[in-house]
């Protein structure tokens, strides 16, 4: 653990946080896309089914089961208390477009071929790519509330605190998993138009538009 | 080679 990991994983714990107090408080979905949220909980099921087999520490075991309770409590929300907000007509995204491929290439590109390992490196590969129908939504309408800037800004910059989190386990640990690495700067990478926005409207107290 | 419990982050 060093303060980079530590960061990203509360920036991360922040998102997914800001998104069920935004959907609870407003009792509404509006903008949100269902099927980010519905890729994102494939990611952290695949992920976290290491739950069950190998243990780390108590952080990690916590972490891993707040953010599995959070995501499918998000989903429930979504899709069935505050159903009729949820705005399906812009969430138009394929999202088999991104779950076929990924599967596919993890079991191409795979540090060791087991079935766990394979599913890691799914929700790896998934992850990265997976806030693509949110991005897709916000282009569709041209706008996003202010919370859901915010959330998103929190869910990007968790990735990008990670890369410095795997420079510095590089140098201090001999770390290195270029698998998680080039995913995560792919990841990175899909927000940065969005961070533009978010610095040069957002956090200048204007309400993030497309022109 | 990586092992499941090498995967020590989120």
């Amino acid at each position: 653990m060093n303060i980079f990991r530590l960061s990203g994983d509360l920036s991360h714990l922040l998102a997914i946080l800001l998104l069920l107090v935004k959907i609870w408080k407003t009792r509404s979905c509006a903008g949100i896309s269902g099927k980010s949220q519905i890729l994102f909980a494939i990611v952290y099921t695949t992920r976290y089914l290491d739950l069950f087999t190998s243990f780390v520490s108590v952080y990690n075991s916590f972490m891993k089961v707040v953010f599995l309770t959070a995501s499918y409590g998000t989903l429930y929300l979504m899709f069935f208390k505050f159903k009729p907000t949820y705005d399906h007509n812009h969430d138009s995204f394929r999202i088999l477009y991104l779950i076929i491929p990924s599967l596919v290439l993890s079991f191409i590109i795979v540090h060791v071929y087991t079935v766990m390992e394979i599913l890691w490196t799914y929700s790896i590969y998934l992850e990265a790519v997976a806030i693509m129908p949110q991005l897709f939504m916000v282009s569709r309408t041209g706008e996003a509330e202010t919370i859901t800037s915010h959330y998103l800004f929190a869910l990007g910059s968790y990735r990008a605190l990670y890369i410095l989190n795997w420079i510095y386990r590089y140098y201090t640990e001999d770390f290195l998993d270029m698998i998680v690495i080039i995913a995560g700067i792919v990841q990175t990478i899909l927000y940065c138009d969005f961070f533009y926005l978010y610095i040069t409207k957002v956090l200048k107290g204007k309400r993030l538009s497309l022109p | 080679p990586v092992t499941d419990a090498e995967h020590d982050e989120l």
